[in-house]
């Protein structure tokens, strides 16, 4: 996955997302594709969860999975989730929930907690930094005031946060500490594009631009997600990244 | 360049998203908070087919299968509310097993190793 939070000029923030998901998991020779994306796209939903009739929060998600992945709480903040893969993965969380240690908590269930919950950017930050999980991974956060951005690199146990402070934009897929997998660098493409676009233009379009640019996009893409928090916009579109395109 | 990693130059005047790299735009849908969780996402399930065949891409081995369906359900009511019963509501409104439902759901657990 690659997820961008940036603000503009005027502190307005942006966020948006390509959600790549499929690795290793089956690969059509004839169509060169991989089989689990492929079967995910169709699948692919916006959801406006709704009490008394208003929205409390918007997502795009998957028919039949309950947790987020991708959600806006409109005027509140915006969050995207990126796949973090670790030895210390999910295999030993599960194992040890199986075996009655239940005090972490399961990513996209969490994810969708806070997006139901949480009322604030520093509310959700909290939550996402300080619950134990049962996997790693990253969490993308944006707020609704400048300066409020933060990727959030979570292993089990801890965390490690990464914000706007002196910048104006936030790319990841990767350990903001170190150099990206050189077979799989789609963060260099992304920030190189999000310098050409300069701080005074991005919006949801420009972003979409940046997302669209291959290795960015590439044969793992299932959807892009474009969120504007003070609109409380929330716009996503199924992808497909026709040859030639990095299968990753 | 037409060698990978297929990089090429930055894209501009994609949006509104056309052409090969735009396959649709993706339909809403509500979801009521407000509603029993076994009951929410009903409306939602009119995409049974699709959901069943996701299901048979995860576990494409009948064996594997044989677990999931027999072994996975077990753990659902360790899963915590409102999820273990939403999730219980999916499958009996879509008719996929519980098993598969439910791995479909923890599936990110499953694979970041």
């Amino acid at each position: 996955c690659t997820s961008v939070v940036a603000e503009d000029s005027n502190g307005h923030l942006f966020h948006a997302r390509n959600l790549d998901f499929g690795l290793f998991m089956g690969w059509d020779v004839r169509n060169k594709s991989w089989l689990m994306t492929e079967k995910l796209r169709p699948l692919v939903v916006n959801v406006d969860f709704q009490r008394n009739n208003k929205t409390v929060f918007k997502s795009t998600s998957f028919a039949g999975y309950v947790g987020m992945l991708t959600g806006i709480h409109p005027h509140a903040f915006t969050l995207t989730m990126n796949e973090r893969f670790s030895l210390d993965g999910g295999y030993i969380g599960i194992m040890e929930w199986i075996l009655g240690k239940r005090d972490g908590m399961w990513m996209s269930f969490l994810t969708r907690s806070v997006l139901e919950n949480a009322t604030s950017y520093e509310e959700a930050k909290q939550k996402l930094s300080q619950t134990k999980l049962l996997a790693p991974a990253y969490f993308i956060l944006g707020g609704n005031q400048t300066g409020q951005g933060c990727v959030i690199t979570r292993s089990r146990f801890c965390c490690s946060l990464h914000c706007f402070e002196s910048r104006w934009s936030l790319t990841t897929n990767y350990d903001h500490w170190k150099e990206p997998l050189f077979l799989d660098d789609r963060r260099t493409p992304a920030m190189k594009c999000m310098n050409q676009t300069t701080r005074a233009n991005i919006s949801p379009k420009t972003l979409y631009d940046v997302l669209s640019t291959k290795p960015v996009l590439n044969k793992l893409t299932t959807y892009t997600t474009l969120m504007d928090v003070s609109e409380g916009r929330l716009e996503s579109y199924i992808r497909d990244c026709p040859d030639p395109c990095m299968p990753w | 360049q037409f060698v990978p990693p297929y990089t090429e130059e930055c894209r501009s005047g994609m949006y509104p998203p056309k052409g090969p790299t735009f396959k649709g735009a993706v339909t809403w849908y509500t979801v009521n908070l407000d509603l029993p969780p076994a009951k929410r996402w009903t409306d939602l399930l009119g995409m049974i087919q699709v959901v069943r065949d996701l299901a048979n891409a995860f576990v494409p081995s009948g064996k594997l299968l044989d677990i999931v369906d027999r072994d996975l359900p077990l753990l659902l009511d360790t899963l915590p509310f409102p999820f273990n019963e939403e999730i219980r509501g999916i499958s009996a409104a879509s008719g996929v097993p519980l098993g598969e439902v439910l791995l479909f759901n923890i599936f990110y657990e499953v694979f970041t190793a």
